[in-house]
């Protein structure tokens, strides 16, 4: 995170604010809703308060503005920049200047509202752009369910350093953003998908490409906003260049790059039983057609071509599969099955059916 | 002479960058944009500042990857000074 320069920061905590106007794009209770929103996701990690006012001049005045709007840094139509605020202080300090141009929406179309005032009001108390890019104050726009979102800990330690912690017994802690090649990443999820291997974390997800040495880190929703995060398993079917990703007791179908219609769908879809309540990871033997779905201590195998588990499972893991305790992810690739447990990864050969190497979790990272 | 295609798009990547990094990195209007500027191009320095923040191969250059960055859409507010 970074401070301003020049360390501005309001005197006292209980700030007002005021919605000068209203962009004819949104209900306006949903443009209420959207700013009261984006407030509280810095009073509930601060001791910070906002009081609304009707009619006289507030610390934070919001507005939705259109092209030259008098402030010497005019909004340049649709995309581009989205929205800007000022430093804490008097008169145009601490105001949100919203370009009226833009798409505003209360989900995941076009720009979330909700999203860009809570990233603005980090400038309008004080803080300016972080380059952690899973933080709310990184410059670029990225779309986060407003159910979901968490404040990172990144923009947690910024605020909390200008303005102290708050009241609460136990501190808020958020999202941290994974990096590559932190020795202690774990993983959610790992798939295949036409040929990249795609490693979910959160609501990231790592994009490893065989050509290229870096692994690419990108929000889930940046590609597919309807999907969540904490996405638990994960499994393509090449054939079908399919990718089935499962949370809890649903799941989707990717095709090709787009979120299939009709889903989610309930696992039990697919045939397993309802003591079943969520997939710990999964993988598909091109080869065979098999699909093995690991649960706890056990696994299950699916015939993609019957489109029913196969009779006789569910299995013991450390039958089959040898001591590699609870699975978190897996995927396949030549020809090798790759498991994930914690920080540990054990590359598995079906062919002498048991485990030829142990890495780490990161080894695909190049680091 | 009309302008080839890729002059003219060089024209407007060009055009982009200068933009973005007047916008975001501090980048002084350039009022004699043929007169050469005392040692390193300062285009490339800030572009390198840029590349630097988001975490890019600092080419000092606008290769792809730098060009994908900065149309992006984003906050107004700059990333280096105020």
């Amino acid at each position: 995170y970074v401070f301003t320069a020049g360390n501005p920061k309001w005197k006292r905590n209980n700030l007002t604010y005021r919605i000068l106007n209203y962009t004819p794009k949104m209900r306006q209770a949903d443009v209420d809703e959207a700013i009261q929103k984006a407030l509280s996701v810095w009073s509930n990690v601060t001791q910070l308060t906002f009081q609304k006012l009707e009619d006289k001049e507030a610390d934070i005045m919001i507005s939705f503005a259109y092209r030259d709007h008098q402030d010497n840094s005019p909004f340049d139509g649709p995309n581009g920049q989205l929205a800007h605020a000022f430093q804490p202080g008097e008169g145009i300090g601490g105001d949100v200047h919203l370009d009226e141009e833009e798409a505003w929406t209360k989900d995941g179309r076009g720009y979330n509202l909700f999203i860009v005032v809570a990233h603005e009001l980090g400038h309008s108390l004080g803080l300016s752009h972080s380059n952690d890019p899973g933080a709310l104050m990184y410059p670029t726009y990225s779309y986060t369910d407003p159910k979901e979102f968490l404040l990172p800990q990144d923009d947690i330690d910024g605020i909390q350093a200008i303005y102290g912690q708050s009241n609460a017994a136990v501190q808020p802690t958020g999202p941290v953003t994974p990096q590559a090649c932190d020795p202690n990443l774990t993983f959610d999820a790992i798939t295949t998908l036409r040929g990249e291997t795609i490693f979910f974390k959160g609501r990231y997800m790592l994009r490893k490409h065989p050509e290229r040495t870096e692994a690419e880190l990108n929000f889930i929703s940046l590609f597919w906003p309807k999907l969540p995060s904490g996405i638990q398993a994960a499994y393509e079917n090449i054939e079908r260049d399919e990718v089935l990703l499962f949370k809890e007791d649903k799941y989707w179908v990717l095709r090709g790059y787009d979120i299939a219609p009709g889903y989610p769908k309930q696992i039990y879809h697919l045939g397993f039983p309802k003591t079943v309540k969520r997939v710990n990871a999964a993988y598909s033997d091109e080869a065979t057609g098999k699909t093995y779905f690991f649960i706890a201590d056990r696994y299950w195998r699916y015939d993609e071509n019957k489109k029913s588990m196969d009779s006789a499972y569910p299995r013991k893991i450390v039958s089959d599969f040898g001591k590699i305790g609870r699975v978190d992810a897996v995927f396949q690739k030549n020809g090798y099955i790759y498991f994930f447990h914690g920080t540990t990864q054990f590359q598995f050969d079906p062919r002498a059916k048991r485990i030829v190497r142990k890495m780490k979790s990161i080894s695909w990272f190049n680091c | 002479f009309p302008v080839a295609p890729e002059a003219e798009d060089e024209g407007k990547t060009l055009r982009l960058v200068e933009s973005y990094l007047q916008n975001f990195y501090g980048l002084q209007k350039d009022d004699h944009p043929y007169v050469r500027k005392k040692g390193e191009d300062s285009l490339a320095a800030k572009l390198k500042e840029m590349q630097a923040f988001f975490g890019l191969q600092m080419t000092g250059k606008p290769d792809l990857d730098t060009l994908k960055m900065m149309r992006k859409p984003r906050c107004g507010v700059p990333d280096i000074g105020q």
